[in-house]
């Protein structure tokens, strides 16, 4: 099959290439919404591609060939050719037209989608929330179209971080309320014999209206849907199933704050301390395990808080500190405070190899500085 | 004629070079 | 936040009816052509015969692709000096071709590519 080439002489760069993954393949055959372009902001951040329920990072591979994007076309002066204008191959039976040329494809990575907080105001239980909030007229959806994510991850993320929807605002709970808020509910739910397996916020809602004083009270309908989404996993029928792990961590990192902030405190003690600020006959069990990447052992026996907030960005500054405050950690109990800075993806304790000292002893692990 | 049809042939191939891209990259 | 939709409509048919490409050409009738070097064209017009215009744009006859669908090999031939071998080759993956419409902000899937007709050895002279 021959075919005669020609090709514009101004290519049209409108046009690029991206790699149909069969993730990508998927979603476009799938009844779901399309596919999105989305980014932070026009100037600095980086564009992902979203479909209903995933994320790709976009990321350009530039290649050294010339790609041309050819399209049959008609020519508008047929002219007859030559036989020895073919060079033996036979007469051309069509004509395609070069309209572009490329010199790299997007290729998509998976990432994670990251909502986007501009504007969205704390809710502390302020009587005339949200007042005068920029975010005043615009809905969840809107905060979930501005985010460069896909939806499904958007409502996922959204109650990981205490979203809600008060007085008609989207906004975030702060940690007293939240902490307040999970307080209540699980006081109420146990005084009521609430199955902690099967929440419903309605139901939820209902018996912790019964307990708390008369008049205006925060902890409203959403806020207590927020509490169940936070901590606990759906069932197939709208209610909610406790994790009971996450809530004794949460208790846990509370604690830590407020019993071992300033200095350290005893393990034991500690352990009394954190049990002694749950609801009385909640029955959670708790493991100071559950709290690695939140305290450290400045002396052997002792827990002391770290808040997040401390931790230097820099990699290196992050080990020196961590350190500083312990000189010798179980690497499982490391781990969680640095992994976030293993932004390639290495495997951990290869990550944690090139700042810092790997030593064995009986069957533990344990790294310390080099 | 002073114009030319040519392939300018390069000896390897590379595509080893990837970036992050931003919305004017996109529009670009 | 800057984002855009992506019309996939066309190729979402496309793909439904399982009318995949299995020839040079898509069923929508584009083709990918690759060369491992620069494919030099001139700029402007000339006062030559492979110089002409389609719907208002000038363009210049480069070449004649010959492809043996069967061995999948493809000779291309350009200008009058130089014969190129190479082959048709499936795409380990897919890639979809995007229009991004600048004027009205929006973008379009159009197609997609699995094949393409690649050369990646030196040009011989056409003897």
């Amino acid at each position: 099959m021959s075919t005669n080439l020609y090709s514009r002489l101004s290519c049209d760069p409108s046009y690029k290439l991206v790699q149909l993954t069969p993730e990508l393949l998927e979603a476009l055959t799938s009844d779901e919404p399309q596919l999105q372009f989305k980014c932070f902001d026009e100037k600095r951040s980086d564009v992902v591609l979203c479909s209903a329920r995933r994320t790709w990072l976009l990321r350009q591979k530039n290649h050294s060939n010339t790609v041309m994007l050819m399209r049959e076309f008609l020519p508008e002066d047929e002219q007859t050719q030559e036989d020895s204008s073919l060079f033996g191959i036979p007469r051309p039976i069509n004509d395609l037209l070069g309209y572009s040329r490329t010199t790299y494809e997007y290729e998509t990575r998976a990432t994670e989608g990251r909502i986007n907080l501009d504007l969205v105001p704390i809710y502390n239980g302020e009587v005339n929330f949200p007042g005068e909030s920029k975010l005043k007229g615009r809905t969840l959806k809107d905060v979930f179209d501005n985010s460069p994510s896909s939806e499904t991850e958007c409502k996922v993320r959204w109650y990981q971080l205490g979203g809600c929807v008060v007085n008609g605002c989207p906004c975030i709970l702060s940690p007293d309320m939240l902490s307040n808020a999970l307080h209540v509910t699980l006081m109420s739910a146990l005084a009521e014999s609430l199955d902690f397996d099967r929440l419903h916020p309605c139901e939820t809602y209902e018996v912790v209206q019964k307990d708390v004083e008369k008049g205006r009270s925060p902890y409203v309908l959403e806020v207590v849907r927020t509490v169940l989404a936070k901590f606990g996993t759906p069932n197939d029928d709208e209610t909610w199933k406790l994790n009971r792990r996450q809530v004794a961590q949460w208790y846990g990192v509370r604690a830590l704050q407020k019993f071992a902030s300033r200095h350290s405190v005893p393990l034991e003690e500690f352990l009394i301390k954190w049990k002694s600020t749950f609801p009385p006959f909640a029955g959670f069990d708790i493991d100071i395990k559950m709290l690695r990447g939140w305290f450290c052992e400045p002396t052997r026996g002792t827990v002391q808080y770290v808040s997040k907030d401390t931790l230097p960005v820099d990699v290196k500054d992050r080990f020196k500190m961590l350190f500083k405050l312990q000189s010798q950690w179980d690497l499982e109990a490391f781990a969680p405070f640095i992994e976030d800075l293993n932004t390639k993806g290495l495997k951990i304790d290869t990550f944690i190899m090139k700042y810092a000292r790997k030593r064995r002893i009986g069957k533990k692990i344990v790294v310390c500085s080099r | 004629k002073n114009f030319r049809i040519w392939v300018r042939y390069k000896e390897g191939f590379s595509d080893a070079v990837r970036k992050n891209v931003s919305w004017h990259d996109l529009w670009s | 936040m800057p984002s855009v939709a992506i019309s996939t409509s066309q190729v979402r048919a496309l793909l439904l009816s399982e009318n995949r490409q299995t020839n040079v050409t898509t069923p929508m009738g584009n083709m990918m052509l690759e060369i491992q070097g620069d494919l030099e064209i001139p700029e402007t017009s000339h006062a030559d015969d492979r110089f002409s215009s389609h719907e208002g744009v000038d363009i210049v006859k480069f070449g004649l692709l010959h492809v043996n669908m069967e061995t999948k090999s493809a000779t291309l031939f350009i200008g009058k000096k130089q014969r190129l071998l190479g082959s048709v080759v499936k795409l380990d993956t897919p890639l979809g071709l995007l229009k991004f419409n600048h004027k009205s902000g929006t973008v379009e899937m159009q197609d997609i590519f699995s094949y393409k007709v690649i050369f990646k050895n030196r040009p011989l002279p056409i003897m």
